[in-house]
């Protein structure tokens, strides 16, 4: 199994 | 006062079909340079960014930079009613609550007024640094949609291993286990044809295939595939517009436990 990434933990918010 | 005006409405329809499987509304951002759509699916998971430039467009103007949230769905209802050979022009005017969609038929014998109310949408911009990718493969986008329906039978998620001898996809499941691998071409005829990777470093990297499959929703939109990848970051996966602008997918990988 795989855990999904949330994108939050490569790009922050502007 | 915003207007754009494209001869083929057809475009404008297989861009919608391209974002609607991920996203519910989106903001729609108007300034000179063209229109802007930065938004991700409600799971933070993939991110979709649309870049239409506005020299790309038959006619355009923005005289004031104009955030449009829509209903995608809403926006799809509309679309529908034009034929697929109308020219679209869509306008607003300054801190407009609605969008006007004309829709002209070939020798403007039938013309069409649709009125789309807008929606105060909370954005969030997520900053995407410029990133040197350890591998670029450029494929057929009908064999990239192929691969992710085919091998999406096997699993729920789907590896893409690069190296410069080709391109690897592979998944396992239950049923059993799949791979496929693509050479870069050695030559063809046609380029829209050609399977080419740039690599730097190899890179395997693992994906869900729900948002592969839904990505390839922008298969009509271009001819070409482009995935971006490296180690640890976002697989990037664009799809041309011609030459009115781009279609970005970001996916975060899938990290084994």
């Amino acid at each position: 199994t795989a855990d999904q990434i949330e994108l939050y933990a490569y790009y922050l918010p502007d | 006062m915003f207007e754009a005006r494209l001869v083929q409405s057809a475009i404008l329809k297989k861009v919608l079909e391209a974002i609607k499987d991920l996203l519910t509304e989106a903001t729609f951002d108007c300034s000179d340079s063209g229109i802007q759509l930065q938004a991700m699916d409600n799971a933070h998971v993939s991110l979709v960014s649309l870049n239409l430039r506005s020299d790309g467009f038959d006619k355009y103007r923005c005289d004031r930079n104009l955030s449009m949230g829509m209903n995608l769905g809403n926006m799809t209802k509309i679309m529908k009613c034009a034929g697929a050979e109308d020219t679209v022009t869509m306008k607003a005017q300054d801190n407009a609550d609605v969008v006007a969609f004309m829709f002209e038929s070939k020798n403007q014998e039938k013309v069409s007024d649709y009125e789309m109310k807008l929606m105060n949408l909370d954005q969030e911009h997520l900053g995407i640094p410029e990133t040197d990718y350890s591998c670029i493969v450029k494929m057929p986008s009908q064999e990239f949609a192929r691969i992710c329906r085919d091998l999406s039978q096997f699993g729920e998620s789907m590896a893409i291993s690069c190296t410069k001898e080709g391109v690897k996809f592979s998944s396992a499941g239950d049923i059993g286990s799949a791979n496929i691998k693509l050479a870069q071409t050695a030559n063809v005829d046609a380029e829209e044809e050609a399977v080419v990777i740039e690599m730097q470093e190899p890179v395997s990297l693992t994906f869900a295939c729900r948002y592969l499959n839904s990505f390839t929703k922008a298969t009509p939109l271009s001819a070409q595939v482009q995935l971006s990848m490296s180690a640890d970051v976002p697989l990037v996966v664009e799809y041309k517009i011609g030459e009115l602008g781009h279609i970005r997918y970001y996916l975060a990988p899938k990290i084994e436990d």
